[in-house]
């Protein structure tokens, strides 16, 4: 299945 | 809301995924804006409202300059007297709207919609995960059942000639076709990402006879619905191997 990133990592979360 | 349109964006809890809904301003029989506006409603709430309005009713949408609800006006359009109105309270979620910079894809395919969504359906029957690979002569999508070694999988090869591409639905050529594919593709990229998620972003297959899938190594996976009033897109955020 592999580990599920999230979209923090790409993003410029606030 | 700006001078062009609404731009509509909302992320799941475990934040996996994230859809952006851009609606042009010529999408709505009247549009006035004094300056822009950012409002974070609670989807639920603007869902329950928009619901009480049949196919034919106007529906008009208020918020004033310090405003702390989203007034909903619903009117039947053969008895313009009858009006409901409903205000959707404003939440605070600490947060502005996300501006997502834009990045080169490596390749970009359009496929059918309804066959993307059936290919997310039966994929998603089989595994909660699926790689996605576009090569220079198509693009795979694979899911394996780890429990039973059971694979799927859905192939679309690229068009011999982009004419063969056909806008209508009802002249589907029996390979699936890969539209301009060529003009997008820079490098073979595979991603992983969640059956789940995928689902979801297919099921918006009535927007749009096609949907576009974005990839770039290493980022999120783009699939995007391009209509004539506007956008969708959902960003996938995806897997790797453990």
């Amino acid at each position: 299945m592999g580990r599920q990133q999230t979209l923090g990592k790409f993003f410029d979360m606030p | 809301c700006s001078k062009e349109g609404i731009m509509l964006q909302g992320m799941d809890e475990f934040h996996i995924s994230l859809v952006e809904f851009f609606l042009s301003k010529r999408s709505f029989e009247s549009y006035a804006l004094c300056h822009d506006l950012c409002m974070s409603l609670p989807i639920d709430s603007l869902a329950t409202v928009l619901k009480k309005a049949n196919d034919d009713d106007v529906c008009t949408l208020k918020a004033g300059h310090k405003a702390k609800v989203l007034t909903v006006a619903i009117e039947t359009r053969d008895q313009p007297w009858l009006v409901s109105k409903h205000d959707v309270p404003f939440i605070d979620l600490g947060s502005e709207y996300l501006v997502i910079s834009r990045i080169p894809y490596d390749a970009k395919i359009t496929v059918w919609s309804t066959r993307f969504a059936r290919l997310a359906h039966e994929l998603h029957q089989l595994s909660g995960s699926l790689d996605i690979q576009i090569i220079h002569e198509g693009a795979r999508f694979t899911a394996l059942d780890e429990g039973s070694g059971k694979k799927g999988c859905f192939i679309f090869r690229r068009a011999k000639v982009v004419d063969e591409y056909r806008d209508s639905e009802d002249d589907e050529p029996a390979g699936a076709i890969i539209h301009e594919f060529h003009r997008y593709f820079h490098k073979a990229t595979s991603l992983r990402v969640s059956t789940k998620y995928l689902v979801h972003a297919s099921k918006r297959a009535p927007l749009s006879s096609k949907v576009s899938v974005l990839m770039k190594e290493d980022q999120p996976l783009l699939v995007q619905y391009d209509f004539y009033e506007g956008v969708l897109k959902f960003y996938i955020a995806p897997r790797i191997a453990d």
